[in-house]
């Protein structure tokens, strides 16, 4: 849409709007976005689609970087117990992810510990598992079937007493409408708080980029039941630009943490505003 | 929803006569904002909202007395066309076993999902064989295995050093031999783009020659849902959709598109992760939610 020399006319804002529509941005951000851009072609009066197309990728990632100070990156804390607890619908990418997280902070010679709170779905516990034999980290498990908060409990228990850096938990996939569901979630935070009160806790909501605007509510749902602190974007080596993060990120100052390109354990990036609001033209 | 905001658009003409190219824009500006807040894609209601406009210029809203009641009747009836009958029905081969392969992207609920149809063909009185085609993801197989325990189903595994090509010959061999009268391959998730992933699945199909090919469909799915479905179909002629997570909040705008790109019926809807929790598709049901 801002192909080089193309003149800045209703047919250009009415692409644009219908580019920002498909990447996932939602009807009444894309209508801000363009909104606010003719207004500074008016004020500013911008000839050309480079200088247009620069200042709204410029808005697009101030609008992803929220309050910048403390959203920069997972904030991992040092000589203290970090935990992550990893949230989201099912089949969003928490386990893949958790396996990549773990190799990131293992190399980075950080003492990782998983803790396997998946004990409902067939073959969870096997997967991370696996994920940690590649890591070579532990894994704090149960039997399935058993209660996700006796997992979380132990795992507290061995991070404080092994001196672990960073303790990463993964829990059951769950849609946001299950009111039993988001109640586990909520007691699962609370034995956190209560076994390990002195951790840095981040809470993150992994978010397939291929989900539409039901994003939206899962962010809201789940922000009821647990203070999230970020979001993980995966999947974005696929076609969809997950978009629906800018409203996220501007509304619910919910910024995006890491994100997910592929299902290797070196899949996982930094999240850089001004590359997705890039990415959301290229 | 979208009744009560086309009500708002016609409230202001009740006594104004005859309704004006501007007060159909309206409605119609309505319908197409109703539709993308679905999730709908883009192309999908743009066609979608070009097809309603036809009808609305028309004498049955113009001379209607409730215009607005009107639009929302042919977009009902426009959406329940387009959606297709209901259509639970799986293909049925004259020399078994019929085969049937689920594909799709990461974690859209196909290995779920090929045991809960599995179990549907169980509980008919066939005689199913799953076929565990998952070789990449870390306890793919063994998911399939505890599934295919629970549900008394057995699962036909050659473990993650052969191909998904091989597994499925070798699984096609068995269920002839053993009196399987179907098939049921569960495919490692991938993308639409993933050129070897999709050469693979091309493959699988020219080796074992499926009577049904499902793409399954995250219901939460967005935008892009209309360019998976497309290159899916395009791909590997697919047969039919599976519609799962729609037991969430999820207005599923996504089937809307998936449907209209590729023209085939959206066979199961799924709606949630107990192997009971497969519906038959119902047209009405869903151009009700998609319009909220
Ligand atoms: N292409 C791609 N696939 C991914 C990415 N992240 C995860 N996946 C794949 O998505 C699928 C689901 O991943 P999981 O880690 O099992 O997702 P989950 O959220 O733990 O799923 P549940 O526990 O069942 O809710 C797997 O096939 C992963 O390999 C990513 O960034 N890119
Ligand atoms: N609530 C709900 N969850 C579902 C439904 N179908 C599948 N799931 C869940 O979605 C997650 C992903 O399901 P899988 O069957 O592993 O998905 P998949 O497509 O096989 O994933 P990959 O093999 O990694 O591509 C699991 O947590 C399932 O329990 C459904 O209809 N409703
Ligand atoms: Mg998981
Ligand atoms: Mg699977």
């Amino acid at each position: 849409v801002f192909s080089f020399g193309r003149k800045i006319d209703e047919g250009f804002y009415e692409e644009l709007e219908e580019t920002l529509i498909q990447s996932d941005v939602g009807f009444e951000t894309a209508i801000d976005l363009v909104e606010s851009l003719r207004a500074r072609e008016k004020a500013e009066k911008i000839k050309d689609t480079e200088t247009l197309q620069q200042a709204l990728e410029d808005e697009i990632a101030k609008m992803l970087t929220g309050d910048v100070a403390e959203n920069q990156g997972i904030n991992i804390k040092d000589n203290c117990l970090n935990i992550i607890l990893v949230v989201g619908v099912n089949g969003a990418g928490k386990t893949t992810t958790i396996g990549k997280m773990a190799n990131y902070y293992n190399s980075r010679k950080k003492k990782v510990l998983l803790a396997a709170a998946d004990t409902f779905r067939a073959a969870a516990i096997e997967q991370l598992t696996v994920w940690g034999e590649r890591v070579g980290v532990d894994v704090i498990r149960q039997n399935s079937g058993s209660d996700p908060g006796a997992v979380v409990f132990d795992a507290c228990q061995a991070a404080v007493s092994r001196k672990t850096d960073i303790l990463i938990v993964d829990t059951a996939g769950r849609l946001q409408n299950k009111a039993n569901l988001m109640e586990e979630l909520k007691k699962i935070n609370k034995i956190i708080d209560r076994e390990a009160p002195d951790a840095n806790v981040e809470i993150l909501l992994v978010l397939d980029s291929g989900t539409g605007q039901n994003a939206i509510s899962q962010a809201k749902l789940f922000g009821e039941v647990v203070p999230l602190t970020g979001i993980i974007l995966t999947k974005l080596d696929g076609t969809a630009k997950g978009g629906v993060v800018i409203g996220l990120t501007h509304e619910l100052n919910l910024p995006v943490k890491m994100i997910g390109v592929g299902e290797g354990i070196n899949d996982l990036r930094e999240f850089v505003p001004a590359d997705f609001a890039c990415a959301l033209f290229a | 929803n979208l009744a009560d905001r086309l009500q708002e658009t016609f409230k202001k003409l009740t006594g104004k006569g005859k309704l004006s190219e501007a007060d159909v824009n309206n409605a119609m500006r309505e319908v197409r904002l109703a539709l993308l807040e679905a999730d709908v894609s883009y192309k999908v209601v743009k066609d979608f909202v070009a097809k309603v406009k036809e009808r609305a210029v028309g004498s049955e809203v113009l001379e209607s007395l409730s215009p607005g009641q009107q639009v929302v009747k042919i977009v009902n009836e426009e959406l329940i066309e387009l959606m297709g009958s209901t259509q639970a029905k799986i293909a049925v081969s004259s020399k078994p076993p019929t085969v049937v392969m689920m594909v799709g992207l990461q974690g859209t609920g196909k290995t779920t999902s090929v045991a809960k149809i599995a179990n549907i063909l169980k509980k008919q009185g066939r005689r199913p064989l799953l076929a565990a085609g998952d070789i990449y993801r870390p306890a793919a197989i063994k998911q399939l295995e505890v599934l295919g325990e629970q549900l008394d189903i057995p699962v036909f595994a050659l473990g993650d050093k052969v191909s998904p090509v091989e597994i499925a010959a070798r699984a096609l061999e068995h269920a002839q031999k053993n009196g399987n009268d179907y098939l049921l391959i569960d495919t490692a998730g991938r993308l639409h783009i993933d050129e070897t992933l999709m050469q693979e699945l091309r493959d699988v199909k020219a080796k074992v020659e499926p009577h049904e090919i499902l793409l399954v469909v995250d219901a939460m799915a967005g935008q892009d849902a209309i360019n998976v479905a497309e290159t899916f179909n395009k791909e590997l002629s697919i047969d039919g959709l599976v519609l799962t997570k729609m037991d969430g909040d999820t207005r599923g705008g996504a089937a809307l598109s998936a449907k209209a790109v590729t023209g085939k019926p959206i066979k199961f809807v799924g709606m949630g992760e107990k192997m009971d929790a497969m519906e038959p598709f119902h047209p009405d049901r869903m151009a009700g939610r998609i319009l909220g």
